[in-house]
Formats: structure tokens, sequence, C-alpha cells
């Protein structure tokens, strides 16, 4: 068991982020997609006490160990994938969404997604023209080793390629876009299974909601440096 | 008994009616005149879910997805946005102890809202895809019922289909940030009520004066993956109008394999 506890003093009516130092893990039980090797799953918990009051909070998740990488192959201008630095094959299906009038249920995304590794996928990819799935679908993608391609609400068709041609420049509230998508990646980022943001379906986003979702997306530079020593910092957010 | 810290998720006992049938306001519905199923035109709604849902449900209209039927399903671009805009209705009781707080979450509404609790009104901004949390704790019943009314607005380009179909209609959903394919596809017919509805989890959620938001975990790698790191970065909100003085665990153990029990 890894468990670690952090002293802090927070100011009445504020919001803070807060970093606590990393936990150091040697040899974790890695998560692989489905077909090359198990997924493996730490839960992580994390809590709040509070002097004089106890306990304020909690809050846990499923959390795997994995890297995934992927880049555009020069030869053939397909996107390689790799995780844990092994090349993977992409055996994925395009996924629209689970019923037509929403009624998503924890019992249909099991089967569905079941469905999915059974048939010997290793990924499944959510159309521009559909949700941003819900963390339901993502918990068994984790459980099933189905890495997820998650695009957002930007098709060819209605945003500047369809017939009649529309929308050149996407939706009218581009500050509304954004802020939808980055509480839905704030909602989703923690799913091992996530494998991939996509701007959109046959288009690239206009380039002020493109530009802004590929600066938001990029890995924390922080996050890149070897760690030897225990930092944690505390940033004033508002 | 006060409530323990955490989350109850509000998926029962919700009603629905259209928002043209109704002539009370929020505040009369969640304080004076609360609505009752056995009243028309408040039928049971299906939470989470699409208005769509909940008609097909009541056996309003015929199941979209059998036959022709989806055909005799008015379009709202036939009916206009008013026909699919609705109330939807429950109540829900909280014991809350001293220096506790609570709020209401919805995980996501399409398109747009406007929440009433016993009385009290807040608007919940357009966006089918995010999350809205609203702090209740002063407007609550801090002992017998709470009444909770939302009322729910469709998307405010659901477009108009063309005779012919095509991928998207005539593209007006675009113009919103919502999900395109409810005005048909080539693989399949328009959604009448594009979506609109309270399609994900509503919940309330009990903390202390601290509460904790969207933890971020990012692992990194050295040594041929032997050396990992997990790194943990947390918002904390304090409610409070004191220092809160805290202490922070995170705990990080396996899941139980199979039947094996962690004890």
């Amino acid at each position: 068991e890894h468990l670690q506890t952090q002293k802090l003093s927070i100011p009445a009516g504020s919001h803070v982020q807060y970093t606590l130092p990393e936990l150091f893990f040697y040899k974790p039980n890695l998560w692989w997609p489905n077909g090359m090797g198990k997924q493996s799953l730490y839960n992580v918990e994390i809590t709040v006490d509070v002097e004089d009051h106890g306990e304020s909070d909690s809050w846990s998740e499923h959390f795997g160990f994995r890297k995934i990488e992927s880049d555009i192959d020069t030869t053939t201008g397909g996107r390689l994938f790799k995780v844990n630095g092994e090349p993977i094959f992409i055996r994925g299906g395009n996924w629209i969404l689970s019923d037509g009038l929403l009624r998503l249920s924890k019992k249909r995304y099991k089967t569905d997604i079941k469905f999915h590794a059974d048939m010997n996928f290793n990924m499944i990819r959510c159309w521009g023209g559909g949700l941003a799935e819900r963390p339901e679908f993502y918990h068994y993608c984790d459980i099933y080793g189905l890495l997820v391609w998650q695009e957002f609400w930007i098709t060819g068709d209605v945003d500047g390629r369809g017939v009649p041609v529309s929308n050149p420049d996407g939706p009218l509230d581009h500050d509304l876009f954004l802020l939808c998508a980055r509480d839905t990646v704030k909602l989703l980022r923690n799913h091992p299974s996530l494998a991939l943001w996509v701007g959109g379906n046959e288009q690239v986003p206009p380039d002020d909601i493109n530009t802004a979702l590929k600066n938001d997306l990029q890995l924390h530079p922080y996050f890149e440096t070897n760690f030897e020593s225990n930092k944690n910092f505390k940033k004033e957010i508002s | 008994m006060a409530e323990a810290i955490g989350k109850r998720v509000l998926d029962k006992g919700w009603l629905a009616a259209r928002s043209t049938e109704v002539d009370l306001t929020g505040v009369e519905l969640t304080t004076t005149t609360p609505p009752s199923s056995d009243h028309s035109p408040w039928i049971e709604a299906l939470i989470p879910g699409t208005v769509l849902a909940t008609l097909v449900k009541n056996k309003l209209v015929p199941d979209p997805f059998y036959g022709l039927e989806n055909e005799s399903i008015i379009d709202i671009a036939d009916s206009g946005r008013e026909h699919y805009t609705f109330w939807f209705f429950t109540t829900f009781e909280c014991n809350l102890s001293t220096n506790s707080y609570v709020e209401l979450n919805f995980r996501a509404i399409n398109y747009s809202a406007e929440v009433y609790l016993n009385g009290h009104k807040e608007v919940l901004p357009k966006g089918m895809f995010r999350r809205h949390s609203i702090d209740v704790t002063e407007f609550l019943n801090s002992s017998g019922e709470n009444m909770l009314a939302v009322l729910v607005y469709p998307p405010d380009h659901p477009g108009t289909i063309p005779p012919e179909g095509g991928q998207g209609g005539d593209h007006e959903i675009g113009k919103d940030v919502a999900a395109q394919y409810v005005e048909g596809w080539d693989w399949m017919a328009p959604i009448r009520d594009r979506n609109t509805g309270i399609w994900d989890e509503v919940s309330l959620s009990f903390t202390g004066p601290v509460k904790i938001v969207d933890p971020h975990l990012v692992s990194s790698f050295f040594d041929d993956y032997k050396r990992a790191y997990l790194h943990t970065t947390v918002e904390l909100v304090n409610k409070g109008d004191l220092v809160a003085d805290c202490t922070l665990n995170i705990q990080v153990g396996t899941e139980p394999e199979g039947d094996l029990i962690l004890v």
C-alpha cells in the first residue's frame, strides 16, 4: 500500500490547487490494452480532514499505470500507437452511442464494451457527431482494455465540408466550446483507457479552437523531468 | 442522523410535464403548489434520460426505433422548441450537521435550464457537454422535504430536416455545442427532440468545509518502467469563513483480485 499525508492550511473562502509530492512505485503492475497483457488497476483514494471538524471530503477512482504514445508514420501517413513502449496493431471499431434516447446504463455499457473486447478489439473510436462518452463507458474500457479515441464535437458534414457547406467557422460560441471541452477533459482524464483526444471527424476545428485544444492537452513539462526530489507546490487559483 | 460525506444520486421519483401545459412558476412549484403524478399533465420521468425517453416510457409517443414509428412523432422543427421544453420535478430530504455543505450537481444537461429549489432560482448556462454544480446549503430545509424543479430548454438551433434527409440535416445544430447526429445521418433517422433533457447523472454531494475538486493523476516512468511515479494534483475549496488547517491523505492500493478480499 502507498499512503502519504500532507498538512496544509487553506484560507477562508479560497480555491487552491495543490500538487502532492509524487509517490514512487517500483515495478508497478502496468495497465495493458486487450490482448497485450493484464488491465491492472490500482485504487486511488484521497481524503481531506479538517481540524476541529473531522473528515471533510473524500474521492476515489481506479488508476492504471501505462504510457500511451502515438505519432504519424511518415511512410504510410497512418498513426502508430505504442503502449508502455510496445507498438500495438490497432483493431478498432466506431462508436456513436448506446441509445438514441440517451437511456445510458452501466449494464448496457458493460455488455457493449465487453462485446468489443470479445471481438478481439483493442480500440473504440467515439465519433465527433456523437457524445463525449460518460465515465461509466470509460470505466468498462479500463476494465476490458479498450483504448478510447475521443473526438470533440466537430464533423466535416456539419462544419464546413458538407452539402450545403455550412458553419465553416464551427459553432457560434467558441468560448462555450472550449469551456465544454475543458470540463470534459477534467471529467475523463484519469482513465487509463483514454488514448487520444481528436479535434473532430473529417475536419479540423476552427484555428482558435484547435490551437487552444492543442495547447491545453499537451503534457505539462513538469511531468517530463526525472524525479529524485520530493517537490510540492501550492498555487492560488483564485 | 446527519448526512455522511459523499454523493447521493437523485434518480428516483422524478415527474415531468410539458412547459406549455404548466401554468405555475418554478417558485410556486417548489413552495406552495408542488405537482403530483396523479394530476395531469404530470407524468413519471426517466432521469437521467431525454424528454423523448420520458414520453416513450409513458407511451405518449411510439418507440421511434420500431418500424417507421419515428415518422409519427412530431419533429421539433415543426412543433417549435416549446413543445420539447419540459419541467422536471422531484423531492428529497437531508439532515445537515453544523459546518457541512451540500452541492447539487448535474453531470450534463442538453441544452440549458433553470433550477428552482424551495423557491430559490439558479440558471444553468448553455452547453450539452459541461457539468453544473450549485452550492445549495443555504436554500435547504435541513429537516423535512426539499422541492426541486428544473425547466430544460432544447438546443438553440435544432434545425430543420430537409425532405431528402442527409448527413446532419440542414446543419443548424452545428451552431450549438451539442451532439450533431440528432438531425439524422446516413445511418439513422433524426431524433425529434434533439436529445433535450437531463441526460446524465443528478446528485447531491455532502462535504465538510473543505471540498476536493477534480483530482488529476499522472504517471511518469523511468528505467524501462521499473521506476514509476504517481503525481497527484487536487483543487481544494474552503467554503468556510475560517482558515482550514487540513490533513490531505492519499492512499493507493491494488484492486482485490477476483474473490480475494483485502482485509
